[in-house]
Order: C-alpha cells, then sequence, then structure tokens
C-alpha cells in the first residue's frame, strides 16, 4: 500500500 | 488600475487551459513586474504555480498590487468568445469587483468587451521555497503526455526511476503492466525533441496518474517539460512561457 501525502506537508503558508 | 494586454488571446487562452482542470479557484495577484497566481487543487496534493512577467505583454500597466479572485470555469465561457488573433486586454480597478476582458480584432473592426464578475477566495498562499532536486529532466511535451495517457490507461499509479542513462516510466494495474524507457539524447536539427538528463543521485518516485494527466494539460503553452526530482519532497513539472512560466509540484506517493 502507499500513501499520499498532502502538499502543505512540504510548503508553509506565508 | 491593472491594463495588460497580450498580443494574442490565444496566450491568455492556452496559460488558463493548462491548469483550470485542475484548480476552479484562482487568486491572480497582478503587481507591477507581472501576474502570478497560486492555486492547490481540492485534495491538496497539487500546487499549481503561475508567473506571467510584463514581457508576456504587449502593453503592461499596474500602478498598486490587485488581486483578481476568478473562477476559471466562468473566465473560460468569456474566454472562448473571442478569436485567438485577437488581442485581448485585462482591465481592472484598484479595488475591483469585476474584471474586463476587452478583445479586438487587428483591424479595430470588431471589439467586445466582457466584464468577469470577482470573487473573495480565501486561499492560502504558500511559500515555495528553492528545493534541492538530485535529476532534471528535460523532455518534448509530446513525449511527456504519451507516457502518461499510456501507461496512465493501466494504472492509478507511475513510477519514475531515473539512473544515470536512462529514464524509465513505469505502471502495474489490474489489467497489466507496462514499462517505458527513454533514454537521452540530443536532436541538432531540432533541439526541442532532444531529450536531457541531469542526475546527482538515482531517485525512484510513485506519482498519482489523475495528477499526472492534469499536469500534461500545461503542455499547451511549451514544447518542452522540465521535471525536476527528489526524494520525499514533491516533484516540479516545468512549463516555460516566453516570459514566465506554468509549474506544478506534485507529492509522490510514498509506500507505508
Amino acid at each position: 500500500m502507499s500513501q499520499q501525502p498532502t502538499i502543505s506537508k512540504f510548503f508553509k503558508s506565508v | 488600475m491593472l491594463e495588460a494586454k497580450f498580443e494574442e488571446a490565444s496566450l491568455f487562452k492556452r496559460i488558463i487551459d493548462g491548469f483550470k482542470d485542475c484548480v476552479q479557484l484562482v487568486n491572480f495577484q497582478c503587481k507591477q513586474d507581472g501576474i502570478i497566481a497560486q492555486a492547490v487543487d481540492d485534495s491538496r496534493v497539487l500546487l499549481v504555480s503561475l508567473e506571467i512577467g510584463v514581457e508576456a505583454f504587449q502593453e503592461y500597466r499596474c500602478d498598486h498590487p490587485i488581486t483578481l479572485g476568478i473562477d476559471l470555469a466562468s473566465l473560460s465561457k468569456i474566454l472562448r468568445c473571442g478569436n485567438n488573433n485577437d488581442t485581448l486586454t485585462l482591465i481592472a480597478e484598484d479595488t475591483p469587483d469585476s474584471v474586463m476582458l476587452l478583445f479586438e480584432d487587428t483591424k479595430k473592426d470588431r471589439i467586445a468587451e466582457f466584464n468577469l464578475k470577482l470573487m473573495d477566495i480565501d486561499a492560502d498562499f504558500l511559500k515555495i521555497e528553492e528545493l534541492v532536486y538530485e535529476s532534471t529532466l528535460n523532455l518534448p511535451a509530446t513525449e511527456f503526455v504519451r507516457v502518461v495517457r499510456e501507461l496512465g490507461q493501466l494504472s492509478d499509479s507511475l513510477n519514475i526511476t531515473v539512473t544515470k542513462e536512462t529514464i524509465k516510466f513505469a505502471c502495474d494495474g489490474d489489467i497489466g503492466s507496462g514499462t517505458i524507457i527513454l533514454r537521452p539524447f540530443i536532436n541538432m536539427e531540432n533541439p526541442s525533441e532532444s531529450i536531457k538528463l541531469e542526475m546527482d543521485q538515482p531517485v525512484e518516485l510513485t506519482f498519482g496518474a489523475k495528477y499526472l494527466a492534469d499536469i500534461v494539460k500545461g503542455s499547451a503553452l511549451s514544447d518542452k517539460v522540465a521535471i525536476r526530482l527528489s526524494s520525499e519532497a514533491p516533484a516540479l513539472f516545468q512549463f516555460d512561457l516566453k516570459a514566465g512560466f506554468l509549474q506544478f509540484f506534485l507529492a509522490p506517493k510514498f509506500n507505508d
């Protein structure tokens, strides 16, 4: 099985 | 006041067509040095980042920063009205509740004006840090489209493995499996047909095929795509404009 992380794990809000 | 004139409406149409199917509500931030936009898809897996530099416009003026909150589905309806080779000018006041799209044919015999109502879109602006990538690929956009379409039929995941001399795309689904291997080469007569590979470290990543199917729509903008990959970081898929770019950052899938 594979997990799909979201983009907010990598980029933070300004 | 914003006045941004494209020499040909087709450029703005192609830009919007390049990402309208993966995000719908987008804040376009207009500044003195051009227009930028950023949006994340509903599943928050794909980040789209657009930059249109001043040189992309025939004329450009923006006295104060202006944010245009636009529903791309609505914008697309209006963009279908103008002809591809009409000029297209975007006009907005400093605190606008609508943006005007002005299409003029080259003889100025036909002038069409549309007003698009703006939306108040509550969206985070993400800080895109300069990531260190382990591999960078440059492919003809048509090749990238073909790989994604062909392998995407077999599985909902697509694996990319980059080694020193090869780029391998692979999928394994319920009905079967497939592999496409590309090797770098230089086409002297037609450089955009070349495949380039710069690799610091081998990398293997898996992506959701449905997101790649959205990303390939950026190929309307450029005959080349740059793909930058790094372990455990979002991949960057970039289509360059004459002045600016359309970038897609896609988070890879990880094994449990």
